[in-house]
């Protein structure tokens, strides 16, 4: 251990284990937390071929797939179906990269749950949760994000053969940056404009299979491909995804909320964004990943700054801890208690949003408005201080932090997505706009 | 803000809206700035205040004849002001509640309780502006203000590395040899460096640049 550092720790005024009680909500969660951890951590089969950083885009996406399907068996075999303690150990296996498959076991899985019908549940459910399919959440469009209304891709109904045929109209209708997309899901929740009867009645949702089970070569009528590298996450496959006149039997339309029936008539929804559901969760997740990211950027620029030591603060002495400059201080303090800010609120926003789950499958609406407008607001408030936290972190550890070495560019690429994906941030602070302007 | 001005009463989160707030922050010394009720209530203030500002220049625009998605449009800057501030104000509550309701020891409740302090602080002198524009606080208590957020640095200081270990991150998923838990950091950027893919021949393949262009 290096004195430096050892010598913070002997001063310490409480024991951190106390803490991490706290934040992981009781001595038996961390308990549990540090052992499926443990498990993922000491698997051989886990370790990488490499430190990520010497890899290239293809050997990590290969090398992330290899490690996703192993951690699904080991999963299987623990009998792990406790979310959190899933996520626990999809966070250990994958470390400082993005979790691939992650759109699977999330918005597929919760669209399957919450927006199909128990009957088509009877098969869907068990596919996803048994693994005999890969699944994504293909919404966003080469053209069109966050303005679910402005989405291209039709979903056009045929009484005579029963089926919908999937299109897409125009070059920006391309399903674009879906994880895992491009060259690894079979299948995909698409989001779609729907046409019955000659009429359009709005974006829903289809479960469109992709890719054949036998060969994985994507099905006449769908067009697959990897969209390239990013900033980060270049661990996953983020695709694109073009349909033509790509037809689906009926029973594949997600009914739980809106139908149509086998003559091509419309059942509407009871509430018109219910069909955003599957958004909900994603937003509210977020909140508290926030805090992780920044608790990982404060951990790394906390230690590093008792280690480094540079100019002397009082002439003729050693030279001083970094952390013992007010500026430094400055930088990184305001971003530790952020992370605690998050964590905590985080928390809170899940509560707010399993609550709010309960009353609407109790057919109660009625909390859906402030849920939307509070996920969305929160997770851009975020997600946006996150992304200059870590930055700031990062100065922080001088000229190293500009290093792969120091973690931050592997950090910071894997959390800034979340400052645009699942809605833009300007855009989802005008949404809470919208809601605060109406009450 | 619609509602807010009508009999309906307001709950959830956007109930601050019709709540008698202190017309002007109570702190008189600088130690009150630790007090969660004069902190929350600056927050609420910040809040209702920009929020109804929004909608109040969004009944302006409206009434200059314009439409609701042109007027809408027009308020950017005050509607993306007020969902910011609403939010900020749910981090400090959530931070609080959180604080309240954890079970530990003493110290690390002190140490918990300090960074909520400090995170709140920390909010305001950074949207300070927002609070003299109407005059809920004085320039005097943005000075008690500041002087008590300097203070907690050093309260902070002492036990900062406690407070990340607490995080509980293993090396492996910190992937970080700036942030190694032993502190052992040149040694192992130096290991770290020396297992670069480039570092695997002491003549590179650029060379067949090089070596013609030096002798050139």
């Amino acid at each position: 251990i290096n004195p430096d550092i050892a010598e913070e720790r002997e001063n310490a005024k409480f024991d951190p284990i106390e803490l991490t009680y706290v934040i992981d909500g009781g001595k038996e969660k961390t308990e549990r937390r540090r052992f499926l951890e443990s498990e993922a951590l000491n698997d051989p089969v886990f370790d990488d071929p490499a430190d990520i950083a010497f890899l290239t885009d293809e050997q990590r996406h290969t090398n992330s797939v290899r490690k996703s399907l192993h951690m699904v068996r080991r999963l299987q075999e623990m009998e792990i179906t406790n979310h959190m303690e899933s996520h626990w150990f999809r966070v250990a296996v994958h470390r400082s990269e993005e979790i691939a498959l992650s759109l699977h076991a999330s918005m597929f899985q919760h669209t399957v749950m919450h927006q199909m019908t128990e009957e088509q549940q009877a098969y869907w459910l068990r596919a996803t949760k048994d693994y005999t399919l890969l699944g994504t959440y293909a919404q966003t469009e080469l053209g069109h994000g966050t303005f679910l209304r402005g989405l291209e891709t039709t979903a056009t109904y045929d009484p005579t053969t029963q089926e919908f045929e999937i299109h897409s109209p125009t070059l920006t209708s391309m399903k674009w940056w879906p994880g895992n997309l491009g060259k690894t899901a079979t299948h995909a929740i698409v989001a779609a404009q729907l046409y019955t009867k000659g009429s359009r009645m709005g974006v829903h949702m289809f479960m469109v299979p992709l890719r054949s089970l036998e060969t994985h070569l994507p099905h006449p009528g769908v067009e697959l491909g990897d969209i390239g590298p990013k900033l980060g996450y270049n661990n996953i496959d983020n695709g694109f995804l073009r349909f033509n006149h790509y037809r689906i039997p009926i029973e594949n339309m997600c009914m739980r909320h809106s139908k149509v029936m086998p003559d091509g008539t419309y059942v509407p929804p009871p509430h018109k964004k219910i069909s955003y559901g599957s958004m909900l969760p994603i937003r509210s997740g977020i909140v508290g990943n926030t805090g992780w990211y920044l608790s990982k950027g404060s951990t790394i620029a906390t230690r590093y700054s008792v280690v480094r030591r540079q100019s002397e603060l009082i002439p003729g002495t050693k030279e001083a801890k970094i952390l013992d400059y007010q500026s430094q201080q400055l930088k990184i303090f305001p971003n530790l208690a952020t992370a605690f800010a998050f964590i905590f609120t985080g928390r809170e926003m899940m509560k707010h949003y399993f609550e709010s789950l309960a009353e609407m499958d109790e057919g109660n609406y009625s909390s859906l408005p402030e849920l939307h407008a509070t996920s969305a607001g929160l997770k851009a408030f975020t997600s946006s201080v996150m992304a200059s936290g870590l930055e700031e972190l990062r100065t922080s550890c001088g000229g190293h932090g500009y290093s792969k070495a120091s973690g931050f560019p592997e950090l910071y690429g894997t959390a800034a997505p979340a400052s645009t994906y699942e809605g833009e941030n300007t855009v989802m602070f005008l949404q809470t706009a919208r809601y605060l302007m109406k009450v | 803000a619609r509602q807010a001005g009508s009999k309906d009463k307001l709950v959830g989160c956007a109930a601050y809206l019709q709540a008698d707030l202190p017309p002007r922050c109570l702190a008189k010394r600088q130690i009150d700035f630790l007090r969660q009720d004069i902190l929350v209530d600056a927050y609420k203030h910040r809040a209702k205040s920009v929020v109804m500002l929004a909608a109040r220049r969004l009944g302006e625009e409206l009434k200059k004849g314009h439409s609701q998605p042109i007027a809408w449009n027009n308020c950017h800057m005050y509607l993306v002001k007020a969902a910011m501030a609403h939010c900020h104000l749910y981090c400090v509550e959530s931070f609080f509640d959180g604080v309240n309701t954890s079970e530990t020891s003493q110290p690390a409740l002190d140490a918990l309780m300090t960074l909520c302090q400090f995170y709140a602080i920390f909010g305001i002198s950074q949207n300070k502006g927002d609070l003299l524009q109407d005059g809920y606080m004085n320039g005097e208590q943005l000075n008690m203000l500041e002087r008590q957020l300097i203070d907690l640095l050093a309260v902070i200081r002492p036990i900062a590395v406690t407070l990340v270990d607490a995080f509980d991150v293993p090396d492996k998923m910190l992937s970080s040899v700036l942030g190694r838990y032993d502190g052992n950091v040149y040694e192992n950027l130096y290991e770290w460096a020396k297992s670069s893919p480039l570092n695997k021949k002491e003549v590179p393949d650029a060379y067949k640049y090089i070596g013609p262009f030096l002798r050139e």
